[in-house]
């Protein structure tokens, strides 16, 4: 029984032990937002008091990029830096913060930046932002594409909240609508995270899809190779399915995968906060569970993981079924109109637009991600 | 030459919440990111495969942040043609970055219009924090068209993402609705 997501409750759904914890000094983590909040780290030693008795964890974070000034501790802020050190726990981790920027600056442009001037740098990336493929012009997104190979090329692994408006809702000049898809959730060289809810809100039972969690398929960036036969079986074994004009099949298609977004615990400001949702809940509980993976394979002389997706999208043909759990209950939300009803996509068997593979299971991640 | 606009869509749109608070002073400092054409992405491409597929011989096997400058910087004539515009206006408070694909620069607005005809920067606030944009559309002369793939700090507005909080009488309803099967 539980009154909402907290460490425990996370590290128990996603079968993580008190020995699942980071043990390499070397080995970091970092989480950004682009609000301009401020994380503070009284709240993370609190959060850490709170929450953090039954697995070996740090208080404070241990390297801020940026500056932190002296306001008040924003909730998306604290919320990263909380739950990445709770399931990455014991790892250092690094924040990247934007507040206090220059009038003209744009957060998430000084961010990519950053890393093309950094030599060492966490090698994986929680980040929490996202704005409508439609609000951004052609050239950024292929630019800002670009700049995620790099990241990949050097062993990065970069993951990216889906967006809480399920598939999103777009009206068209002729009046018709269309899904809307999410950028840098849509980029092919990210692992973009969408968001599940408990089937009993008050038991650590089955999970469902999160209406709210962002997916579907990129008109601007065509389906990579990795996820194709993946999306393809999904769109071809799906009970329903919205009518077509609504999405770009061929786009790439997102979440990768999912963790619970709904009803977090927060300390910001030095008070709990119960209630919070969103995938910039789950996307930093995933990327938690990334760096921890890299703990183990760096101890064995094993390069990290990069750039997960082509080895996340081929566990399955490896037999590897179990590394995640398959969520196949649940749609998410959409556009309100007469023809799909508020309803976007349905989750399925294996891949969908929703939840994409489903949850970590950690043991059995761990040890398809581990080789013997 | 006829000047090009980088990024011709979408509609400069202010996005709700944000106030116009007025044109900034000519002199007042705007920070631009100029991103500056790479090489070699059709490269890096094939790289991010090798180095990401469980499968591959190559897996793993990463490159540093110094191979991947040798691999997408900015031809000599990109970076010449890029340095010579921006000298031509007095531009010279600008840093670079380890791959040299961005140039950061603070320039006084007026220049900065000049730079970039059809910019215009105002001010706009929203409770504690302002930011300067342009709600013009701005341009590049022809001839840097081909070194520069977009230049920041003129339309994209800070990030709205907030966290949803749900009452968790709300969630009784939802949970409800889940055992129904149906979609809330």
């Amino acid at each position: 029984f539980h009154l909402g997501v907290t460490p425990s409750v996370i590290r128990k759904r996603y079968n993580m032990t008190g020995g699942d914890v980071g043990l390499l000094p070397n080995n970091s983590q970092a989480c950004a937002q682009f609000l301009e909040q401020y994380f503070h780290q009284a709240d993370v030693a609190e959060f850490m008091q709170l929450f953090g008795s039954s697995f070996a964890h740090r208080s404070q974070v241990d390297r801020v990029i940026g500056r932190q000034g002296k306001g008040k501790a924003g909730l998306e802020a604290s919320l990263d830096v909380e739950y990445i050190m709770s399931t990455g726990a014991n790892i250092s981790t690094w924040v990247f913060s934007n507040a206090g920027r220059h009038e003209s600056q744009e957060p998430f442009l000084a961010w990519l930046l950053l890393l093309s001037n950094m030599s060492s740098l966490p090698w994986v990336h929680s980040v929490s932002y996202g704005d409508d493929e439609d609000s951004l012009s052609l050239a950024y997104m292929e630019r800002v594409n670009v700049e995620f190979m790099k990241a990949a090329a050097r062993g990065l692994t970069i993951l990216f909240a889906s967006g809480d408006d399920g598939a999103g809702c777009r009206r068209m000049p002729g009046g018709n609508h269309t899904f809307r898809p999410s950028f840098p959730a849509s980029s092919p060289y990210v692992t973009t995270v969408g968001g599940t809810s408990f089937k009993n809100p008050f038991l650590v039972t089955a999970e469902v899809t999160d209406y709210i969690s962002g997916g579907g398929f990129s008109n601007v960036f065509p389906m990579p190779d990795y996820q194709a036969a993946a999306v393809k079986r999904f769109l071809r074994s799906a009970s329903k399915l919205p009518p077509s004009s609504y999405y770009n099949s061929s786009g790439r298609a997102y979440p990768d995968l999912s963790a619970l977004s709904d009803n977090y615990w927060v300390v910001t400001n030095r008070i709990p906060l119960p209630w919070v949702s969103g995938t910039s809940a789950s996307t930093p509980v995933v990327g938690g569970m990334v760096a921890l993976i890299n703990d183990r394979r760096l101890q064995r002389g094993l390069a990290p993981l990069g750039f997960l997706n082509p080895a996340l999208y081929q566990l399955q043909e490896q037999g590897h079924d179990a590394a995640l759990y398959d969520v196949t209950q649940g749609c998410h939300l959409s556009c309100l109109d007469g023809t799909v009803q508020g309803q976007g996509f349905c989750a399925g068997p294996a891949w969908d637009p929703v939840t994409g593979w489903g949850t970590p299971n950690f043991p059995r991640l761990l040890r398809a991600l581990l080789p013997p | 030459g006829l000047a090009l606009q980088p990024e011709p869509e979408p509609p400069c749109r202010v996005p709700p919440g944000w106030t116009p608070a007025g044109r900034v002073d000519p002199g007042h400092e705007v920070q631009l990111t100029f991103a500056l054409r790479q090489r070699g992405a059709g490269r890096l491409s094939q790289l991010v495969r090798a180095v990401s597929d469980p499968r591959s011989p190559r897996y793993g096997k990463y490159l540093s942040l110094e191979q991947v400058r040798d691999l997408v910087q900015p031809s000599p004539a990109t970076l010449t043609a890029v340095l010579k515009w921006l000298q031509g206006y007095g531009v010279e408070k600008c840093s670079s970055v380890t791959t040299l694909d961005f140039l950061e620069c603070l320039v006084p607005a007026s220049t900065a219009e000049q730079l970039l005809p059809g910019a215009e920067f105002h001010r706009y606030v929203k409770g504690q924090r302002s930011v300067v944009r342009s709600p013009l559309r701005y341009a590049v002369p022809e001839e840097l068209a081909e070194h520069v793939d977009f230049v920041g700090g003129l339309h994209r507005f800070p990030a709205e993402r907030k966290v949803v909080s749900r009452a968790w009488a709300k969630k009784e309803m939802e949970s409800k609705q889940h055992n129904g099967a149906r979609a809330v």
